[in-house]
């Protein structure tokens, strides 16, 4: 439970990051 | 409230004064009854190393988790956001267990610069064609008098071949 | 029910209760480890006193069951203070109030709606770019027409400098301005015509 809880925390940290960023490429992409 | 690695401090240093006071010297003499009778002096010197002992054991190991986690920035840090929050009162967001709709709210600052980037460029598009429009219009103006002009000029010179078919004609006859 | 402290694990990078387990087991085993060595002092106190452990009316299994008996109750306490100390620990310091919203999530207080706002924001993005390509379609045309235009102007410029040329051609060769020399043949026919009438008249 304790890692399911930390790996879970830890996605919910880095992953809107990571998100955001891929985002922000595709729309620079799609405006190129 | 104090700055929570002080307030770990105090709280760890309040445990340890609780356990020395619970295990006190006369309850620890009484434990080894006997012996405390034989040496009385060794007992209290053994019990005063046993506090000394375990005292530095779990300051070290707290220091130790401190220095292990950082926990003396990241408390320090934690201090800082709550003081952000001030003033507060309502509970703050959580997430709710679905990831998708958690990352709408992260992915609306982009999307609001995309959509501002779109309308950007359809008022420049819109604004292109706007000038585009006005040279296309004045081109089939400026076409048009071509025209005419090339129309006036083919008119008089088959006004004028026909003058001088007419004039043959007459001249002929 | 287990509160994970989910929120606190995404600002401390480990749960608030593995940590306090961690020191809880430190601090046990220290408490242990220090009423061992107690003991086993005491026990050599006892050999190294006149007469031995025997000898001095106090027997390994007395000590032994002195240690335990102040290790009970210590460990009794230790627990009950434990206790204490975990609550404060998770009430007061590894833990994340309700009302604050950690760095990483500031978007969510500007943004509440998230989910909804970003399907509008998304729609009204696929409505502006179908719109932006109309009206690129539509510059594209405008150009294409202004390419035409120049093409249609440039044969019609070229169809008046040839209209310019043939009239230059007639001045050349002495024609001077086409429809006036044209009036002059047309007068000249006339007064010819008049002559050959005159003569005519005469010749009768």
């Amino acid at each position: 439970l304790d890692e399911v809880i930390v790996e879970t925390a830890m996605k919910r940290k880095q992953c809107p990051r990571k998100i955001l960023e891929q985002v922000i490429k595709i729309t620079k992409a799609q405006q190129e | 409230t104090p700055p929570r690695a002080q307030l770990l401090d105090a709280v760890v240093e309040t445990f340890l004064q609780r356990l020395v006071a619970a295990g006190s010297f006369r309850r620890f003499a009484s434990c080894y009854r006997r012996f405390h009778q034989l040496q009385p002096e060794v007992t209290r010197r053994i019990y005063d190393q046993f506090v000394a002992q375990l005292q530095a054991a779990i300051r070290d190991e707290i220091s130790e988790i401190k220095a292990e986690g950082n926990l003396g920035p990241v408390l320090d840090a934690l201090d800082a956001i709550v003081e952000e929050a001030r003033g507060q009162t309502e509970p703050a967001w959580r997430p709710s267990g679905d990831p998708e709709a958690d990352t709408g709210s992260i992915l609306v600052p982009c999307a609001q610069q995309r959509r501002a980037a779109l309308l950007r460029a359809l008022r420049g598009q819109r604004d292109e064609n706007r000038r585009l429009a006005q040279a296309v219009l004045a081109g089939r103006e400026r076409i048009r008098a071509l025209q005419e002009r090339i129309q006036a000029r083919r008119d008089a010179w088959q006004a004028l071949s026909q003058d001088q078919r007419e004039l043959l004609t007459s001249l002929g006859g | 029910s287990v509160n994970p402290m989910t929120y606190e694990t995404q600002f401390f990078g480990f749960t608030p209760q593995t940590c306090l387990l961690r020191i809880y087991v430190a601090f046990q085993d220290y408490l242990f480890e220090v009423m061992l060595t107690v003991e086993r002092v005491i026990l050599k106190r006892l050999e190294a006193a006149p007469g031995g452990g025997e000898g001095g009316g106090v027997s390994p299994v007395q000590i032994r069951k002195g240690t335990e008996k102040f290790l009970r109750f210590l460990k009794e306490r230790f627990d009950g203070l434990f206790a204490t100390l975990e609550t404060v620990l998770l009430q007061l310091v590894l833990r994340v109030p309700d009302h604050v919203l950690l760095p990483e999530d500031r978007s969510h207080a500007r943004h509440p709606g998230g989910r909804e706002e970003l399907a509008r924001l998304r729609e009204e993005a696929d409505r502006l770019r179908g719109r932006y390509e109309a009206e690129a379609r539509a510059g594209r045309a405008l150009m294409a027409e202004l390419e035409e235009q120049r093409a249609a102007r440039a044969q019609l410029e070229k169809t008046l400098r040839w209209f310019d040329g043939l009239e230059g051609a007639w001045r050349e060769h002495g024609g001077g301005d086409p429809r006036e020399s044209l009036a002059f043949l047309r007068r000249g026919a006339h007064r010819l015509r008049d002559v050959v009438g005159d003569v005519e008249s005469k010749g009768r």
